[in-house]
């Protein structure tokens, strides 16, 4: 708005300089990632090392950022600019355009085209019965059976998390949670209050048709989706849900550097977790947000809201639970049916 | 963004029972790239 001269040039300088450290920001993480995938080739695995940058993310107000990053990305792009924006995008983040659903035009703003969806055929199911399928695009970090009674999984070399704290102590989960009380009590809430039914899940009544068999095994999957990754979820089997947790808790991001150096890192998030049956027993997908992918959506619940900023940033407060189905049926997902997506901010 | 799966499926029960044709096997690495609808595992 300046008259000056002087002014005028001010706005194309910010500009400028904002444009040449963000590019200087984006080589220096290819090359980070460049020297990470070098050193997993040569076989070396990396080691948790909390340092002090992971300690600074703890103070900063996280939940804002990504609130105010997902709002800045929800802004309509002229439609001129679409294409070049989302081509951008594409060559900064390695997506597929050719994969998107609707013509780059269409795409009202990043966030629009973030949660794109895909063509029809773009990703075909595996249509074996017996098999399990990835419910997301990404990189598989971690998987394995659980062993021994905490059932903990490896975020890195040196550093486990526990699977009940991840899903919360009232889950399914058919292994004794650490630390459980026995004699936490039944609550059934109002149920005037958008037919929400509160049960602790101690209770019998969800559980008795998942039991711990000795021929079953338990086992986790961890994949991480990069910023340029498809971001919708899908249902990995045929199984009914029967309870949806929402854990409302920090919002860290969850990159490579992130795993390695932050503790807890995917039971401190802000994470929705459903759980329920399969053919084979027990089943549950856990959707971790993160600074930039804050917010996640279900279209089984379209109600349901994350990312909210009046919750408290305590990861030790109790989860909201939603009972789908009291009955103990709860409700049915296919397989590779959309489940819900990864929003940003 | 990250997302974890934890479920049940049939396991060798003991040592003699490891070549079961019903155990659940991975069929995927670490730090391989998936996408939705592949097999992670039968």
């Amino acid at each position: 708005t300046g008259d000056s001269k002087g002014n005028a040039f001010l706005v194309p300088g910010a500009t400028m300089a904002t444009i040449l450290m963000l590019g200087a920001l984006h080589a220096r993480r290819l090359y980070e990632d460049k020297k990470i995938e070098e050193k997993r080739e040569k076989g070396i695995e990396l080691e948790f090392h909390q340092d002090v940058k992971a300690s600074f993310l703890g103070i900063l107000p996280l939940r804002s950022i990504s609130r105010a990053w997902g709002s800045f990305m929800s802004l309509e792009i002229p439609v001129w600019m679409r294409p070049h924006a989302y081509k951008a995008w594409a060559r900064a983040f390695h997506s597929n355009l050719e994969e998107a659903a609707r013509p780059l035009e269409e795409y009202v703003s990043l966030q629009d085209f973030f949660v794109r969806s895909l063509k029809e055929g773009c990703r075909p199911i595996d249509p074996d019965p017996c098999c399990l399928v990835s419910p997301v695009d990404g990189t598989v970090l971690r998987f394995g059976e659980l062993k021994g009674s905490r059932g903990m999984i490896e975020q890195v070399k040196g550093h486990s998390y526990s699977v009940p704290a991840l899903l919360g102590n009232n889950s399914l989960l058919p292994m004794e949670p650490e630390g459980k009380n026995e004699s936490e009590e039944e609550a059934v809430g109002d149920k005037s209050d958008n037919s929400w039914l509160r049960v602790s899940l101690a209770s019998p009544k969800l559980r008795e048709n998942i039991s711990a068999s000795p021929m079953k095994g338990l086992y986790y999957c961890v994949i991480y989706l990069k910023p340029g990754d498809y971001h919708r979820i899908h249902s990995p089997v045929d199984w009914n849900v029967m309870v949806r947790r929402h854990f409302a808790g920090r919002l860290f991001p969850v990159n490579e550097r992130a795993t390695r150096t932050i503790r807890n890192l995917y039971v401190e998030n802000e994470r929705v977790v459903l759980e329920g049956k399969w053919k084979e027993g027990f089943m549950a997908l856990a959707a971790v947000g993160a600074t930039n992918i804050g917010s996640i959506e279900l279209f089984i619940e379209p109600d349901l809201r994350t990312n909210k900023p009046k919750k408290k940033l305590f990861p030790t407060e109790p989860p909201e639970e939603r009972v789908y189905d009291p009955e103990g049926h709860g409700l049915k997902l296919e397989k590779g049916k959309e489940v819900g997506v990864f929003n940003m901010g | 963004s990250t997302v974890v799966l934890v479920f049940q499926a049939p396991t060798a029960n003991s040592p003699e029972d490891s070549s079961s044709s019903s155990d659940y096997r991975f069929c995927v690495k670490q730090g391989d790239r998936v996408r939705v609808g592949q097999a992670l595992g039968r």
